[in-house]
């Protein structure tokens, strides 16, 4: 499977609509301390399910709404859309001559009022239909795909049971 | 799955050791069940030992050395099971140049199979970028962003 | 006992919005008493904003502004009672170039009152320094240093 | 007060004797990851008499002896020496044309067989005669003077309670 993109509404500091299109090989993101880089990252976590506040540098997931600032006022709901292309018996990323790829586009919300929305190709679902989607891709928030500083320093000051997903997500 | 588990073990050691030795330029490191006959619920220890030192408890490895024996393992279960997405962040803050290049190295080459996502204030780090967006906040408190060059990119670290 | 910690505390709470102005270039910043009537034994809360940025959670910080935060009530802390040595070890890790060359100017400034020892893997630190060690490890294992200038540094550094 | 030098013999990484001279103002230290910087940091807190083997990374306060490597053989203690200037009647370093600064040499060592020495100007003494001298030069090593990454982010994540230190150092 390969992400196409990803579009951040009103999610942390990106007031307005930010749309990200995501390319083969590797995309570095630059810019100075605070710009927001790492909501990006947490932008990532969010729309592939984290349910923890704290993971998101957060007390409450409401946090995740942009909150204003000295020249805009707070928005009233967060949107992350990621926009993925599934390709068929296989798990590779080759354009195989077989079937065209399933376009499908993975959106959650949250309201101000603490209601949440999640949405497939813009049709209201529920978590566990994204997640079902997510586990077939391999693209699982838990999996060690999003490393900062944190991860990377857990696994070897980490204690030896907390490193058993390393082979358990291989088996 | 006893053996499914196994297996992953076997392999997962085996080429942690293969990708510390690439990354270090020498060294071993293994990974060692506490446990060996109860592979279901057993511990995993790290043993990792650079180039032309002594075998020591991880923990007094430097800063560098424990981050990039920690992307070692990483990278080795990468190469097993190629995941599709890699997002970065900053993980490249403890290295020296020499380490920054061979991280590099790595990460060009198991992004064939992989999309990656690095974020980082190192120029050496942003010359293996096939794109670079730049974020800024322009007004204060939102951000935004644009696609650059790697000319660019000095006005946007700046 | 009371009256010195209250006036230890009205002068931290003071110079720490100023150097935290310093540092983030406007914003300001304060220290809150979790227990007014209690100083002997209150909790001690940090206010940090960045400039144009809205108040929040001081956990919602980038790396960086956290960083730069605490550097600014440990540096408002030397200001007032200037301690003999301070040793930094890669404190510039998390920082941009704008914010380490306001952090180095500080550094500079406190230099007249207190023996610094950076280390670091940055060039624009590097910049401040007096006198450079370059520590290095020809023989696997074994340390030795050397007394560098600024334009030997390349070697050593890679 | 002002620091002199800091000598290092068989004291982690540096197994033959280092000195270095410190001189006013900034000094630098750099080098490639793993080369000694930070043991350096370490034997400024043994010195200083730092007694939680953890906080020097080590699971035991035997493991700051120089343990070996590739060619060369463990040593059989660890030394490291502090040279200070202790200027009288004065916590500035000002060459005041009062008296001439005292030379105090602060010597730890540790040896493999578990015991330990603490000298003041090559005369044996107890730890608590070192703690004294440093009590007095403000130079604690559990005072905000030695910081590193973790103790930086300490200050921002830690509970209130722990951020007294703050205030009760300057009062
Ligand atoms: N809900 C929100 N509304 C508005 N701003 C927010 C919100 N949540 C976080 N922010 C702001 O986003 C900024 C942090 O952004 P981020 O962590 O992405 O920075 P960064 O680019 O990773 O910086 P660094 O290089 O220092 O790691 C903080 O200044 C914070 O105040
Ligand atoms: N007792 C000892 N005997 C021999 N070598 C030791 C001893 N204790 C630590 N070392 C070695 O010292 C090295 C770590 O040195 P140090 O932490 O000073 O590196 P550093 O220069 O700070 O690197 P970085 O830039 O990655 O932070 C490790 O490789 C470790 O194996
Ligand atoms: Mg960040
Ligand atoms: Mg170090």
């Amino acid at each position: 499977m390969k992400i196409k993109q990803i579009d951040l509404i009103g999610f942390k500091s990106f007031a307005e609509k930010a749309s990200f299109p995501l390319h083969n090989g590797i995309t570095c993101i630059v810019g100075p301390n605070g710009c927001g880089k790492s909501n990006i990252v947490d932008a990532f976590r969010w729309v592939l399910g984290e349910q923890s506040a704290k993971t998101l540098r957060g007390d409450k997931m409401e946090e995740v709404i942009f909150q204003g600032s000295a020249t805009k006022k707070p928005k009233a709901m967060a949107e992350v859309s990621l926009e993925i292309l599934l390709y068929p018996n296989s798990d590779t990323k080759s354009n195989g001559d077989d079937k065209e790829p399933d376009k499908i586009i993975l959106t959650r919300r949250l309201y101000r009022s603490g209601e949440s929305e999640y949405l497939i190709n813009k049709k209201s679902c529920r978590l566990k239909d994204i997640r079902d989607i997510l586990l077939d891709t391999g693209l699982d928030v838990k999996s060690y795909s999003i490393l900062d500083q944190q991860r990377i320093s857990d696994i070897v000051n980490s204690k030896p049971h907390e490193r058993r997903f390393l082979i358990e997500e291989i088996a | 799955t006893k053996r499914r588990l196994r297996e992953a073990y076997n392999l997962l050691k085996e080429k942690f050791d293969e990708v510390f030795k690439t990354l270090f330029g020498g060294g071993k490191a293994d990974l060692i069940l506490q446990d060996e006959d109860n592979i279901l619920e057993s511990g995993i220890d790290i043993f990792a030992q650079p180039p032309g030192k002594k075998n020591q408890n991880l923990n007094q490895l430097s800063g560098g050395e424990k981050a990039l024996t920690s992307l070692a393992l990483l990278f080795a279960g990468f190469l097993i099971k190629p995941s599709p997405l890699c997002i970065l962040d900053e993980a490249d803050a403890p290295l020296d140049e020499t380490n920054i290049e061979r991280f590099s190295t790595m990460i060009k080459n198991l992004s064939k199979n992989t999309q990656f996502i690095i974020i980082t204030h190192n120029r050496l780090t942003m010359q293996i970028a096939d794109y670079i967006y730049g974020v800024t906040m322009e007004e204060p408190g939102v951000s935004k962003y644009l696609a650059l060059q790697f000319s660019d990119v000095e006005n946007t670290v700046n």
